[in-house]
């Protein structure tokens, strides 16, 4: 019965993530590897094809005040503006999963401010995986293909913004991860009741140590050739912590040296005082 | 906390914030 339990738990945890996140993985792969017999996606290898995919792809923008002032910013700052603006959109993602984690809208208010604020971006970039692979990532919602060569070819610091985390996927892709375990293991990041400044560590370990067991029953099941996955996907949850402290100190960094450039509010209040 | 995110606060209390 216990076994059930976590069962089921396991697919409500994928039937929410199917209505938070609009670009799953099985359909990114499926773009990735041409088999939706769609047309195929927009691919930006240069600043030539920047600029005509930008009037080919729908690429969502930021509201802006002054749209003329934003179309003379330089293409890396509008780049990084669309960026962020998707950023924006997965923390609103993230934000409804989170609260259909069972017992999560019962913790504490402040506590799920915490662990939202210290779990968004390990939860954005083990995502970002699915729509990676080696070469490049898929853009606006699988519209677009930007090739990783393109994203290093940027002025400085630009370029060293997706570097680590191309290199992160290569390897988190090589577990072969699905919807399904990707669901509970995003579920098993929230719930992480280390994050600094929690007010009541308790029922938030409670609650991930029923969500462990479900992704270790989950990956026996859906991987049954594969013993060791559950302990590898744990060591990469020090990966991505990692990927977040380097990424929030780019980010620090961007909004001293980048007069031109503004920080999202949301975006802002995450990365402050969190590293 | 709660004062320091304001955005976030309201994510969780209100799925909707069309104006982010």
């Amino acid at each position: 019965p216990e076994s059930a339990d976590l069962r089921v738990l396991a697919k409500h945890l994928y039937d929410s993530y199917f209505k938070s996140f609009p670009l799953t993985k099985a359909k990114a792969r499926a773009i990735l590897t041409g088999k939706t017999g769609d047309k195929a996606p927009f691919v930006i290898h240069d600043m030539n094809s920047l600029k005509a995919g930008e009037h080919y792809i729908s690429f969502k923008q930021p509201p802006v005040p002054d749209q003329g002032q934003q179309q003379n910013k330089d293409m890396e700052i509008r780049l990084f503006q669309s960026c962020q603006f998707r950023s924006v959109e997965a923390v609103r993602e993230i934000t409804e999963f989170a609260k259909s984690i069972p017992g999560f809208v019962n913790l504490d208010l402040n506590d799920q401010v915490t662990l939202l604020k210290y779990g968004v971006h390990e939860v954005i970039f083990s995502m970002l995986a699915s729509v990676m692979n080696k070469d490049g990532t898929l853009v606006s919602c699988g519209q677009g293909f930007m090739t990783r060569e393109f994203l290093k070819s940027l002025r400085k610091p630009f370029c060293e913004l997706m570097e680590p985390k191309f290199d992160f996927s290569v390897k988190f892709n090589a577990l072969e991860l699905d919807d399904s375990d990707l669901a509970v293991f995003i579920s098993v990041i929230i719930l992480s009741g280390d994050r600094p400044g929690l007010v009541n560590v308790k029922p938030i370990e409670d609650l991930q140590d029923n969500m462990l067991q479900a992704l270790e029953l989950q990956l026996k099941m859906n991987h049954p050739d594969s013993p060791q996955l559950f302990a590898k996907l744990l060591q990469k949850m020090t990966d991505l912590r990692q990927i977040v402290t380097e990424h929030v100190q780019l980010l620090q960094l961007l909004k001293k040296t980048e007069l031109d450039m503004d920080i999202h509010p949301l975006l802002q209040e995450i990365i402050k005082d969190l590293y | 906390l709660k004062e320091k995110h304001k955005i976030l606060h309201r994510l969780l209390q209100n799925s909707s914030c069309s104006d982010l």
